[in-house]
């Protein structure tokens, strides 16, 4: 699971 | 996907777009940064790994795939192709890129991706995509720099910056408009704090675009 952020934006 | 986050990444291939077509158009490469373009490439690269292990949707990854290939587009343009190549000024672009935004950026992102993640939780991907967010929050800087040495800004030289900086101005929107509007939306700090430092990079250049604009006049930069 991404901690920092969402990997889906660019 | 909302309208704002779409208007942000279509600001920024829009602004990739002026910038291969202005080097085209002009043959010179003057005004033009290419370390803040290696800088760019960095980021799309370490950040677009999960390209090879997630995949998010077909957008998604086209767009990834557009931006790396284009930015290294530019740098080939600028750094290989005559007579372009023989237009470009090394001298004027020197920000040493190494130490004051590579390796400091690699620092903060392996101590905040320790902070956040402990050892047990750790990932190469994931601090390499930590490293993006902070290195791209400066990657505008040498371009600046170029910018205020050349003082007098090109139409379209002006124009590929400002919708460089409109697109992360844009992604602040969007995350304004996500918080509101989505349930079980979360926040990320390290992601808020870089996009509202990269677009405070621009705001003095933001100032004088509009002033130019207005006045129809020729864009100069003060001393």
């Amino acid at each position: 699971n991404p901690v920092f952020g969402d990997h889906d934006e660019l | 996907m909302n309208i704002f986050r779409l208007a942000g990444d279509m600001s920024h291939v829009f602004s990739i777009l002026v910038l291969l077509l202005r080097l085209r158009v002009a043959k010179n490469a003057q005004g033009i940064s290419v370390r803040t373009h290696e800088l760019f490439l960095i980021v799309f690269l370490t950040r677009y790994l999960d390209l090879f292990t997630t995949f998010y949707s077909l957008y998604n990854s086209i767009m990834k795939i557009l931006y790396i290939v284009s930015t290294a587009s530019i740098i080939y343009t600028i750094k290989f192709q005559e007579p372009i190549k023989s237009t470009y000024d090394k001298s004027q672009d020197s920000f040493l890129y190494w130490q004051f935004a590579v390796a400091p950026c690699a620092v903060l992102a392996s101590v905040t991706h320790l902070i956040g993640s402990g050892i047990s939780g750790f990932s190469f991907i994931e601090l390499l995509w930590t490293f993006s967010i902070y290195l791209e929050s400066i990657a505008i800087l040498p371009q600046l720099i170029v910018l205020q040495r050349y003082r007098e800004v090109e139409n379209l030289t002006g124009n590929y910056i400002f919708f460089m900086g409109a697109y992360r101005f844009l992604y602040i929107l969007n995350w304004i408009y996500r918080a509101n509007f989505e349930a079980h939306y979360q926040h990320h700090w390290v992601v808020y704090i870089c996009g509202v430092l990269q677009t405070l990079l621009y705001v003095d250049f933001f100032y004088y675009y509009f002033k130019s604009k207005k006045s129809g006049g020729r864009f100069t930069l003060p001393t």
